[in-house]
């Protein structure tokens, strides 16, 4: 039995919509310590990665690890149908080949179930080893949204550039040229306003513009976005979804033949 | 030519 509860079930939506373009489905992979998704994209040039955690949900229950395969738009169309008010209960027995989930409203005057059918996926895991980047930039989400959705208007790559100056963003198109610099700014009083950029090294990737546009959809799910660039690795772009887990995407960066 | 490697060699299969 898999049963998982949580007051604020606009994040689940959030979290769906964030996800749905880039991965058409996967596992949710829910054992008692939560639920966790692990997903690239048809091209498999990037990687999602979902972990919720039990003690993040207003109750939470798993008597044996499950993986349920989900189609995200089919999963989008029943959230759709959630109240953004609403609570929401996910809920599976051992082995099911469905999903309910539950909506009730607020005031509990309405209680709606949907089954979603599930799929069987066969999915690789891969190790997403912890390691020190050699820059690491906390911003604004709507920051980043900001420059990723102005720069895909001028050209189709970025250079991401970090150095002692600052976080440059640079493009090229048809058009001509764009550049964005974000300095370290650590003077507005709330710590979500803030730009902070921790540099080790000096380091410049290129990144495909669609991808990274793609993972701004995250932002209605956590005020900062984190990331964290190593030469020669995919970037690390992380969202913290309060209590509950967080959503990294990763995407492998540009690279001459 | 400019190309993207995919994910799989970047991180090892579990």
């Amino acid at each position: 039995m898999f049963e998982a509860r949580i007051t604020q079930g606009s994040v689940l939506k959030k979290l769906v919509e964030a996800l749905k373009e880039l991965v058409t489905e996967g596992n949710f992979d829910v054992s008692s310590t939560g639920l966790t998704l692990q997903a690239m994209d048809s091209s498999h040039v990037c990687l999602v990665s979902l972990t919720l955690r039990d003690d993040g949900f207003d109750h939470y229950r798993c008597d044996r690890n499950m993986a349920m395969g989900i189609h995200f738009g089919n999963l989008s169309k029943i959230l759709k149908c959630a109240g953004n008010e609403d609570t929401i209960t996910l809920k599976a027995e051992d082995n099911a080949d469905t999903l309910t989930l539950m909506f009730e409203s607020a005031n509990q005057d309405r209680i709606s179930d949907f089954d979603l059918k599930l799929m069987s996926i066969e999915s690789e895991h891969l190790g997403i080893p912890d390691q020190d980047y050699s820059a690491e930039i906390k911003m604004p989400s709507a920051e980043y949204q900001r420059i990723v959705r102005d720069l895909t208007s001028i050209g189709d790559t970025v250079l991401i550039s970090a150095t002692k100056e600052g976080i440059k963003f640079s493009t090229s198109g048809d058009v001509g040229t764009a550049n964005i610099t974000l300095r370290h700014n650590t003077t507005p009083e709330k710590p979500e306003e803030q730009t902070i950029i921790d540099l080790k090294e000096p380091v410049a990737l290129t990144f495909a513009l669609r991808y990274l546009n793609n993972f701004s959809k995250a932002t209605p799910l956590a005020p900062q976005v984190k990331l964290s660039l190593t030469k020669d690795l995919p970037i690390f772009v992380e969202y913290q979804v309060g209590d509950l887990g967080n959503v990294r995407f990763f995407l492998a960066p540009k690279i001459d033949d | 030519a400019v190309g993207q490697k995919s994910m799989t060699s970047f991180f090892a299969k579990k």
